[in-house]
């Protein structure tokens, strides 16, 4: 099994539309994936046509759990037409975790705790995670194996890097030795724009981790498809934003068999 | 004196280059302008060409400084080139301000017992919000008179704005009685997109507050400025996003005199 985190504090870079999309590609590759939102805005949840109103269980009732309470298998949801792809869904009470958890006892191993009780076999989990760097995002780096780190093809985006690495290094230092850098992922890449060209220069010349090949261009049916609930795959699969989420998909399971 | 914060929890909507822009196209029409960063990512602070890593004082210090020390007016720095636009900068200290400010008496009243403490007149403070509704943005909106939330034409930024508007009526009831809407503004609008015109249409009719005049079209030369650290109306004034904020500038100055 291999947890993948996806994160980085700037916003709008395309954290979830990457969670998403990877994990309903490696569900149609046939790897049994679980899908764990993590950001109290729920859009990885919506994303998968879930009602995050209307779900029973979510993660933050998982992660508040008394001892011998409820466990991520009680919130454990089958994603609709894709049979290898289960989702842990997250709602709004989220947005309150991070100042419930400062005077709890290893606060930052909530996630990681949670996890050990998974009673299902799984070869890939993904964590979408929130546009910050605060308890929740300490969490989600506690627990995973590797940070895959999308980065939008944006002026901005660029500043925050060094900081997310940082945080990276402090979470490997501090809460968990295995963690390491899975890849950067360059999104919203239009190759009309210089802009995009250079950002991707800047990046394969700057980041310590590997830059994946598999390139996101700016595809509108990728912001299409969570309005109707659905991955990209059951929305538009000849789209250019499928294909390169498959190629993505395809990258990972080989670097994944290299291991 | 009007304070405007520029608040929306979803990430990468324009919070920034709205706050960014609308303070430099109100210190163009000679309104003497505070922009507040209160992001620790610092993208306002890179965006009007300071250098974050090297300021000596930021909006840190000031929130955590003792009560007789330091004050918002030793942090203040005037913007190149804009005699009538200054700035309180932010860096990376910031990120650790909510978990300092659990415990602290007050902790909501920071930033507005910060701005008591003002000795120069301005007519217009804009602040820019980071992407979440933690401390942070509650300390902003407890200190300021109204919330432009920026909503970019996408679906996933329709999903959080009941969650925006609820945190903008508590704050009315606990905190800040005075608090208003200033309004809606739509970003990143392509108008050969579908999706576009519906998201406006859906906001047009859902949101509660006035949606101004005022569309900010998808320009590259937004996204580009930022590169040079200069607002849009320096970079490249006739351009399509230099000529809409300037109208949200006007549409706010003439809303400011019928008040
Ligand atoms: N490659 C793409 N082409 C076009 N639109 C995209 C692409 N990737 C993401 N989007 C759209 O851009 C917006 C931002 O993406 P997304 O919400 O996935 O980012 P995020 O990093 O998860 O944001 P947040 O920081 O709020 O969690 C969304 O509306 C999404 O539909
Ligand atoms: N109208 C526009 N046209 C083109 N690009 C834009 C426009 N508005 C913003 N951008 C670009 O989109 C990205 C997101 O905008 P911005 O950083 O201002 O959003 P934000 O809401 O402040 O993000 P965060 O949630 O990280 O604080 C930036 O790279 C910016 O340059
Ligand atoms: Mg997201
Ligand atoms: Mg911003």
């Amino acid at each position: 099994m291999r947890i993948i985190a996806v994160s980085n504090q700037k916003g709008g870079v395309g954290k979830t539309t990457t969670a998403v999309n990877l994990a309903a590609c490696l569900g149609a590759c046939e790897k049994r994936t679980l899908l764990i939102d993590m950001d109290a805005q729920g859009n990885a949840t919506t994303g998968v046509g879930i009602n995050k109103d209307e779900v029973e269980l979510s993660i933050y009732d998982v992660l508040t759990a008394e001892e011998d309470g409820i466990t991520i298998n009680d919130a454990i949801i089958n994603v609709e037409h894709i049979k290898y792809l289960d989702i842990a869904p997250a709602n709004v009470n989220l947005a309150g975790i991070e100042i419930e958890l400062v005077n709890v006892m290893a606060r930052e191993r909530k996630l990681a705790q949670a996890l050990e009780k998974l009673d299902r076999v799984y070869d890939f989990i993904i964590i979408d995670s929130p546009p910050s760097l605060g308890l929740v995002t300490i969490n989600i780096m506690t627990a995973t194996d590797t940070v895959l780190v999308p980065i939008q093809c944006e002026y901005y985006a660029l500043e925050g890097l060094a900081e997310l690495l940082n945080t990276i290094r402090l979470v490997q230092k501090n809460l968990n030795p295995r963690l390491s850098i899975e890849g950067a992922l360059m999104t919203m890449y239009d190759q009309r724009l210089n802009l995009s060209r250079q950002v991707v220069e800047e990046v394969k010349s700057y980041f310590t981790g590997r830059v994946f090949e598999s390139l996101i261009p700016r595809n509108v049916k990728l912001s299409e498809a969570p309005s109707f609930g659905k991955p990209i795959i059951n929305y538009d699969i000849m789209s250019t934003g499928s294909v390169s989420y498959m190629n993505l998909a395809k990258e990972i399971i080989e670097h994944d068999n290299e291991r």
